[in-house]
């Protein structure tokens, strides 16, 4: 199964994470 | 004896052929991926080797959906108490699952694999980030990530799918339909509601041994939900890099709405082992059911006279489920 995520954001918007990485629930995508 | 021989080589003259173009196959796929490495070894970029059209339709006639239903009743079988250590543990062993995290570590307690599956986690296991806008809805892996380009978003690095195929029609609010009919701009263009902002995108798939719960990952309104019944192929990274346009074949749940910075949307797609996805404030969605007609989805919106904004969803909180079969 898969969950994606589709948003809007001010262009500042950054990810801080790196394809491949494990994540858990709860842990930062990214932030402005 | 001369008869014999001659029916034993006509029964094996099939298995041969079978044999030799199979090995043929797999000897021609081989020798690509070790010119791929190759190329790789040299620092040239590779672009993914992605199904041709008749392997995709090859893989869609696969009854991916009888079969995942046939799983999911199979695993709503009570065990019995003396059966579920020994299964459970398999499970555990080959999907690597941390029992320490669940809320309930005593394997007997699950009567079948799918409570198994759908087991809760401590309290504590899962801080949620405080600092950061957006978390992670769930356990999983990342795919892929950032901005949306040209309306098209990616599953994994180069292999693509069209971001209207995957939403469906912008119609899902009366304030959208009055804007496409006056802006003739792009589908993605059509869903940034404020200047200066973009479309952003997320993909975590969730391994078999993840925990199979998933959050709100923001603070939004989830004001509608489009069901679009499909294909339940494996989505696997392998099969994504594999299947273009994989998540728009295989059914899914699109949840859209609203947060501080304008359109939000989460979608839960399905795979052949894990086909049903459950919304917990949604008693109307059912998904992986028999009646099933392509290329159709259902709509429903959270919106109503009682209740003009929709289902607040705070971060963190319990979304929704995926379920075996």
């Amino acid at each position: 199964s898969t969950i994606v995520l589709l948003f809007e954001a001010p262009k500042d918007f950054t990810f801080n994470i790196s394809a491949g990485q494990k994540i858990r629930f709860g842990e930062a995508l990214g932030t402005m | 004896l001369h008869a014999a021989s001659v029916g034993v080589v006509a029964r094996l003259r099939p298995l041969h052929v079978l044999l030799a173009t199979g090995s043929g196959y797999l000897g021609y796929s081989q020798y690509g991926r070790y010119k791929d490495r190759e190329l790789e070894r040299q620092g040239i970029e590779v672009p993914p080797r992605v199904a041709h059209e008749v392997q995709v339709a090859l893989y869609k006639s696969i009854p991916t959906r009888l079969l995942s239903r046939a799983w999911g009743r199979l695993n709503q079988v009570e065990l019995p108490t003396w059966l579920r250590k020994p299964v459970y543990s398999l499970y555990i062993w080959t999907f690597g699952v941390n029992m320490k995290e669940a809320a309930v570590e005593e394997l007997h307690h699950y009567r079948n694999l799918s409570e198994f599956f759908r087991r809760k986690l401590k309290p504590q296991a899962r801080p949620v980030c405080d600092s950061h806008c957006v978390i992670s809805p769930s356990d999983g892996k990342i795919l892929h990530f950032g901005r949306v380009k040209n309306c098209e978003v990616e599953q994994v690095k180069g292999v693509t799918y069209s971001l209207e195929t995957f939403l469906g029609p912008h119609t899902w609010t009366d304030l959208n339909i009055k804007k496409s009919e006056d802006d003739t701009g792009s589908f993605q263009d059509l869903l940034v509601t404020k200047e200066g902002n973009e479309l952003f995108h997320c993909v975590i798939y969730l391994a078999p041994g993840d925990y199979h719960c998933f959050h709100s990952p923001a603070d939004w309104r989830v004001a509608h939900r489009r069901h679009f019944p499909g294909s339940l192929m494996s989505v696997n990274p392998g099969v994504a890099r594999w299947i273009k346009e994989l998540f728009c074949h295989n059914e899914r749940v699109v949840l859209s709405g609203e947060w501080t910075h304008g359109f939000f949307s989460l979608t839960a797609v399905g795979a052949t082992n894990v086909g049903s996805i459950r919304i917990y404030f949604d008693r109307e969605l059912h998904t992986n059911s028999p009646r099933y007609s392509k290329g159709s989805f259902n709509d429903f919106s959270y919106i109503s006279n009682n209740n003009k904004d929709g289902v607040t969803m705070q971060k963190g909180e319990h979304l929704g489920e995926f379920n075996l079969g």
